[in-house]
């Protein structure tokens, strides 16, 4: 079972089309292994990308230095999912 | 009996297909449980049949979950089939569109991809067929249709999130639906159930242009918002998929539009903001309870405005 912990997730809100190319050039670095919920179109439309935990570092390095605005809409991922986990097993419970 | 079971939760595959046949059984002569393929990895594909009247009838399909991992589309259809079915013959309305219309519903439109969500991996989206040669599993099934295939919006990285695939209908469970759509031949509307940050959406995804149709289908979708907000307040965007979310191409509402089913829309469910399709347990029935005031405004619009 894959785990996510320390994963979080990012809504990005660009704020001119060159801001969007640089996401885009964003989504083409396989290595960070980003999962781009909403992808990068416009600047009117905000970008969500879920940055595994060893990527976390170089993904806020880029945006800072692009100074592409920012905020932490997931702050861990697998913490999330653990309730998630917690709920089914108790829902399992009750039926039986 | 399926008044046991609790759609208040998130459910296993083995589970939602129990809970199918267990609906079928209850409202025998009214919901029949078909089997229109079957996935990469042989899990049958099913589809539940609402209908009240013979052959030939127009049509409404719907499907949910096509990305594995929006547990609450799969979740939501299952209500909805239990709520068509149980006010049959109670609810104006259902009774309306049922004695002029069948409805297809398709629970769980990625199987293989809902299994590995439950089983190995939470943040799972495409389908599980292998290439050879290739490191990496699966194609985005909402990237595979015959509608621009290959454009922008798409990746041809297969392990990307969103890979398109070799060619179009290259994944089983795509091929799947194009073929019973086409078999049917009376399909009046089509609309897929997915969920991300509230949007309702209509063609196009693949070019950002409007369709021929836009001034009813806008019109379409702001009723339908309008409806699902009453419940709960959770509010809607309206538009293209280009203009709503981000240009991609080969989705299966554009290929449902070209193909000449006008009434093509895309959900996207409640997230409130935060968690994405990552919803808590407890939004299940509110989430599905003001999906449905939309699905019935379009379906009751299709049903009044044959074509």
């Amino acid at each position: 079972m894959e785990t996510f912990s320390g994963d979080q997730v990012l809504r990005i809100r660009a704020s001119s089309d060159d801001q969007i190319d640089k996401l885009q050039l964003l989504e083409t670095l396989e290595h960070l292994q980003l999962d781009f919920w909403l992808h990068p179109s416009n600047p009117a439309l905000p970008v969500d990308i879920r940055v595994p935990f060893g990527s976390l570092q170089a993904v806020r390095a880029f945006l800072g230095y692009h100074d592409i605005k920012y905020s932490i809409l997931i702050e861990d991922v697998q913490g999330i999912l653990n309730e998630e986990k917690q709920e089914m097993i108790s829902n399992q419970r009750r039926e039986r | 009996s399926n008044s046991n079971f609790n759609y208040g939760a998130y459910h296993s595959l083995e589970s939602i297909y129990t809970a199918m046949d267990d609906l079928a059984a209850e409202y025998h002569g009214l919901v029949s449980k078909l089997q229109i393929g079957e996935s990469y990895e042989k899990r049958p594909l099913y589809v539940l049949k609402f209908s009240t009247g013979g052959p030939d009838r127009p049509a409404i399909w719907l499907d949910a979950g096509i990305h594995a991992r929006e547990w609450v589309t799969q979740a939501t259809a299952l209500w909805t089939a239990q709520k068509i079915a149980s006010e049959y013959g109670t609810d104006p309305s259902i009774t309306s569109l049922l004695d002029t219309m069948d409805i297809f519903l398709l629970v769980v439109t990625n199987p293989d991809g809902y299994v590995y969500s439950h089983t190995k991996n939470r943040m799972w989206r495409k389908t599980r067929s292998k290439a050879a040669g290739s490191f990496c599993v699966g194609v985005d099934p909402n990237r595979n249709w015959d509608a621009g295939f290959g454009g922008p919006g798409s990746s041809d990285q297969r392990c990307s999130d969103s890979y398109r695939g070799p060619h179009a209908n290259s994944e089983v469970e795509v091929k799947s639906i194009v073929d019973f759509i086409k078999n049917h031949g009376n399909i009046k509307a089509f609309l897929t159930i997915h969920s991300y940050s509230q949007l309702l959406m209509y063609p196009y995804g693949y070019k950002c242009t409007e369709p021929a149709d836009y001034r009813e289908l806008d019109t379409v979708g702001k009723a339908a918002a309008n409806a699902l907000t009453s419940l709960h307040g959770t509010s809607f965007k309206v538009g293209t998929i280009c203009s709503t979310i981000y240009q991609a191409s080969g989705g299966s509402i554009d290929w449902s539009y070209d193909f000449g089913i006008k009434y093509s829309f895309a959900f996207e469910l409640r997230d409130t903001g935060r968690y994405g399709f990552l919803l808590p347990a407890d939004q299940i029935i509110p989430t599905a309870e003001e999906t449905w005031l939309g699905l019935k405004s379009i379906m009751e619009h299709v049903r009044d405005h044959p074509y």
